[in-house]
């Protein structure tokens, strides 16, 4: 149980980062 | 961002092919054909963040762009596959 919320919160991690890399790129 | 978002998912992408892929077949042998599937997304999201990582250290935005937005939809769907496929059987 506490490992797929795990996954899931790294997989939210990286999603969100990911979107805010895109915005810093395309605004620089 | 970017170096530390790629160096990130590196790590992560090679903790569960060393660790989490191999626990997960030993107990669902029925999961092969979607690890395999993960691995390959594994390769192939390897060799776009090498290529953003060389395409950091070039002066055109529009190039690097066009590569986020490539990982950003690759990643996309691998996050999609990979916690539909494995986090039913995680749960």
């Amino acid at each position: 149980g506490s490992f797929g919320a795990a996954l899931r919160l790294i997989h939210g991690a990286f999603r969100r980062e990911l979107a805010l890399v895109r915005r810093e790129v395309a605004s620089s | 961002n970017c170096l530390t978002l790629c160096r990130g998912l590196h790590i992560h992408h090679t903790f569960e092919s060393g660790g989490l892929f191999p626990s997960m077949l030993e107990r669902h042998p029925e999961l092969a054909a979607t690890i395999t599937t993960l691995e390959a997304e594994h390769a192939k999201i390897a060799g776009l963040l090498e290529a953003l990582q060389t395409l950091v250290s070039t002066p055109s935005t529009t190039s690097v762009l066009a590569a986020v937005d490539e990982l950003i939809t690759e990643l996309t769907q691998h996050l999609d596959y990979e916690e539909e496929q494995l986090i039913p059987l995680l749960d």
